[in-house]
């Protein structure tokens, strides 16, 4: 968005272009506005972005003078920054915004009858989940604006299969402005309200714009992977379809402390017994609850035949909460649950088990000792089991959860606490529920090719892809070739990929007006993430050496990344000197506290007030 | 003070008051295999020149956890914790969580205390409040236990006796002067008692306004329903 208080500043256009090449999607908004009053105004522009992506770039052009931003080390930016602040000014830019979002903000002085125009690109490479992939703008003008424009342009050298846009603020008269396209590889999707349109009523000066607007596609699978060589980087995509489903040996930890009482347990419940609907009878599963202790619902893993899970749903009806946080223990009655279950093989062989942990808390009796539960952790499941993490509410202690999972070839995800708690879990489960292989590896040419990107995985979901990206270092290789082996439902599956060097790099040269070094960019963002989760997880030694790597990258392709800082510089009116400002990434941990407003001292686990509680036994009040 | 017992076999609740005068203590619960015990202190309304107010409520709340050496004093001030040597005081004004081992403790700024014990019994202590300068009431506390079935067989106290259950049977429902109030008659552990239909509020979920609980209501100081008489109950002090 970009306002100001007044009416005097005349938003002129509101520009976001977005080209998606290989799921790379490469984003510049531009807003241009111009000063009509007789004194200055300051001007405020506000882009919501995803928190996976990487700000690349960010200019301003004042009356013809451009004030670029410069990515730096962070320790150097902060310097920089620092100089400012001693003189009392500026702010950070980014702050976290919402659950995917995170805020870029920038505020300047516009002269009178000035013009000024904002740039901002970032890069992010879109994830596909339960079969499509999704891009999302916010849109949020908070002015009519002279020409508003969202142009996408989708080029998918494996071609489109279906594509989708719409808007959280769309109505009837908005919906025909919105043109999806898409032949072969190429989709184009356009919004672009005349100012008239934007009206939220006839002869309002306010804008119905306020939302966000996406953008679903997903691609041609012929063969179970693809492919692509740009410039001397490969990326291979990899998502097999129609594979019969890996029956699966779920373990729920489930926290029952105290700390859950009211919406939380309730929520979770309703999560768990909406789960459990989507249960397929070739499964097995058992819950592990704790407080202060550990209770096992069935001594081993049971079939999810119908007469189970009316049980399970009955044993979950009946959870309440209690007592403390017992996580070690938890975590180690789980494991040693699947360690049984797979000894006495009363599970299938060839089947994926995992353990999906909940918990609002910090650990607060047994262990406690963070690192000692997530070496406890490691040792027991040793490569065996995924483990996910689902953080309830601010007073999880997420940094803790995700190195957990991180390690245990699984992932964290946080759980909002608001009144789609429930469908935020059910929504995280179905992205688990339907594993169709396992121990999947990519392998390339060792001597012909550098700098992959990990290529091993514990397991592939269906509707999901997993994407491995690397360098050639061959100026002689002709033919690349991928050999990918996984663990299917019924035996070890083979698949082997190739791409022409030569002929794909002339191919994609059509494809260059878009960006060249596409490909590169991709691989490079890759790296970086992995860089940074294996840094979570990292023993110390090894941190020094990673954070090193992926520092340079970050600064080799300009991304605005935990390692990185964008000085952005903008003109100081009265002094006439400049003021420095500063743009950050925000990652989990911080953003936790960015948004407690807690000002309390607050030990251990977090408790908000009581909303739902189950009846207790006996009381003595008075009124 | 009200003490309502739910009795969740019958789906229902019998209820009685105690009436004691200002500065008794009175007991709730005592476990002595646990080594947990829970003392009220009463205190009455501000009544000029009434040196017995026939109201009375809970202005202190004793808890004493002899095995982890832990004492809680819980007051409409706030709440002291003494373990040990280490003497802590926490105020209503502010949320707080103390975990120490063996229990944890959680303060809900104006609103409750929530203190979970290893065993896995729970506590919540409801704070009263009437505005500054109410010229008849005084802040006081509301007493709550969840988990109770994790007490042993020895519990006790004007509570604890009703933790692993009570039978009775209500019989020769018939009307009253209030329509809304029929009397009843129950037998209860060898009497056979008059009792009336009624309700009480229960303010561990909502603090604002509560939320009733229909329950029997038995005379006279819970007699006949309490083992003993009431004044059994009544302890030299709140530790």
């Amino acid at each position: 968005s970009l306002h100001d208080p007044s009416d005097d500043i005349e938003i002129y256009s509101v520009n976001i272009q977005s080209q998606i090449t290989s799921r790379f999607a490469h984003n510049v908004i531009t807003s241009r506005a111009v000063n009509r009053a007789d004194q200055s105004r300051e001007v405020s522009f506000d882009v919501d972005l995803p928190k996976t992506a990487f700000i690349t770039n960010f200019t301003m052009v004042i009356d013809g003078v451009t004030y670029p931003g410069v990515i730096k080390e962070k320790e150097a930016a902060k310097k920089q920054y620092e100089k400012a602040v001693s003189r009392g000014q500026s702010a950070g830019l980014v702050r976290a915004s919402g659950r995917k979002t995170e805020k870029f903000t920038v505020s300047v002085n516009v002269a009178p009858q000035s013009k000024i125009t904002f740039e901002l690109i970032y890069e992010e490479l879109l994830k596909r989940n339960l079969g499509k992939y999704e891009m999302f703008i916010k849109v949020r003008p908070k002015k009519l604006v002279q020409s508003f424009q969202i142009d996408v342009d989708i080029n998918e050298p494996q071609g489109i299969s279906f594509l989708d846009a719409q808007g959280t603020f769309m109505t009837n008269d908005l919906l025909p402005l919105v043109h999806k396209s898409f032949s072969g590889e190429k989709g184009h999707v356009s919004f672009k309200p005349t100012i008239d349109q934007q009206r939220s009523c006839s002869n309002c000066s306010t804008t119905q714009l306020d939302g966000d607007f996406t953008v679903t596609y997903d691609v041609n699978r012929e063969t179970p992977g693809n492919i692509q060589v740009v410039n001397g980087y490969f990326v291979h995509f990899f998502a097999p379809s129609k594979l019969k489903e890996v029956p699966k040996n779920i373990i729920f930890i489930i926290d029952r402390s105290i700390s859950m009482i009211g919406l939380k347990m309730q929520q979770t419940k309703e999560a768990l017994l909406k789960i459990l609907d989507d249960v397929k009878e070739h499964d097995h599963f058992n819950f592990v609850i704790f407080d202060w202790g550990v209770e096992i619902w069935e001594q081993s893993l049971v079939k999810a035949t119908p007469e189970n899970l009316n049980r399970a749903k009955e044993y979950v009806r009946n959870l309440y909460p209690k007592g403390w946080t017992n996580i070690n223990d938890a975590l180690l009655s789980a494991i040693s649950l699947l360690d049984q279950a797979h000894d006495a093989r009363s599970v299938p062989k060839r089947s994926a088990s995992l353990i999906i942990f909940m918990t609002d808390g910090q650990p607060s009796t047994g262990e406690r000792n963070l690192d000692k539960i997530q070496e406890n952790a490691r040792n027991a499941i040793r490569g065996k089991y995924s483990l996910y993490s689902l953080g309830f509410g601010v007073g999880v202690d997420y940094p803790f959860l995700e190195k957990l999972s991180l390690e245990n070839s699984g992932v964290a995800r946080r759980i909002y606490e608001e009144s789609d708690a429930a469908l935020q879990m059910e929504g995280f489960y179905d992205e688990v529920a339907n594993p169709t292989l396992m121990d999947i590896e990519l392998q390339y040419p060792e001597n012909a090719i550098s700098d992959v990107t990990q290529n091993k995985f514990k397991h592939y979901f269906d509707g999901s892809e997993i994407v491995v990206a690397g360098r050639i270092t061959d100026n002689d290789l002709n033919w690349l070739t991928a050999d990918v082996t996984a663990e299917g439902e019924e035996d070890t599956l083979n698949y082997t990929h190739s791409a022409k060097v030569q002929e794909e790099s002339e191919a994609v040269e059509q494809q260059q007006y878009i960006f060249g070094d596409f490909t590169e960019r991709l691989w490079a963002y890759l790296t970086i993430q992995q860089l940074l989760e294996k840094r979570i997880s990292a023993p110390a030694n090894e941190k020094g050496n990673l954070t090193a790597r992926a520092l340079a990258l970050s600064l080799k392709y300009q991304f605005v990344t935990p390692l990185t800082s964008m000085v952005v510089t903008k003109p100081e009116e009265k002094t006439g000197e400049e003021e420095a400002m500063i743009a950050d990434k925000f990652v989990e941990g911080q953003e936790s506290q960015a948004q407690s407003s807690y000002s309390a001292p607050r030990v251990g686990s977090s408790y908000s007030a009581p909303r739902y509680s189950p009846p207790p036994t006996s009381f003595v009040d008075s009124d | 003070p009200h003490f309502i017992i739910r009795v969740p076999e019958k789906e229902d609740a019998l209820c009685f008051n105690i009436q004691e005068t200002p500065g008794a203590v009175l007991n709730l619960i005592s476990d002595p295999e646990l080594g947990i015990a829970v003392n009220g202190e009463l205190i009455g309304k501000k009544e000029p020149g009434n040196v017995a107010p026939t109201e009375t409520y809970f202005g202190k709340i004793g808890i004493v956890i002899t095995k982890l050496d832990v004492r809680l004093e819980v007051t409409a001030q706030g709440v002291t914790v003494l373990s040990g040597a280490r003497n802590v005081a926490l105020t209503w004004q502010e949320d707080v969580t103390l975990t120490e081992e063996g229990f944890n403790l959680q303060v809900n700024k104006m609103e409750n205390a929530l203190l979970s014990m290893g065993d896995g019994a729970t506590f919540i202590i409801v704070l009263h409040q009437f505005r500054k300068g109410d010229p008849l009431h005084r802040d006081f506390l509301g007493f709550y236990t969840l988990d109770s079935h994790r007490f042993s067989e020895r519990v006790h106290g004007l509570l604890g006796q009703f933790f692993h259950g009570v039978d009775y049977e209500i019989s020769n429902i018939h009307k009253t002067a209030d329509p809304e109030k029929p009397d009843a008659s129950m037998r209860v552990k060898d009497s056979l008692l008059t009792v009336t239909r009624g309700w009480q509020k229960d303010y561990s979920k909502d603090l604002q306004s509560g939320s009733r609980v229909q329950c029997w209501f038995v005379h006279n100081n819970g007699q006949g329903l309490i083992d003993g008489t009431h004044t059994d109950y009544i302890v030299p002090d709140l530790f």
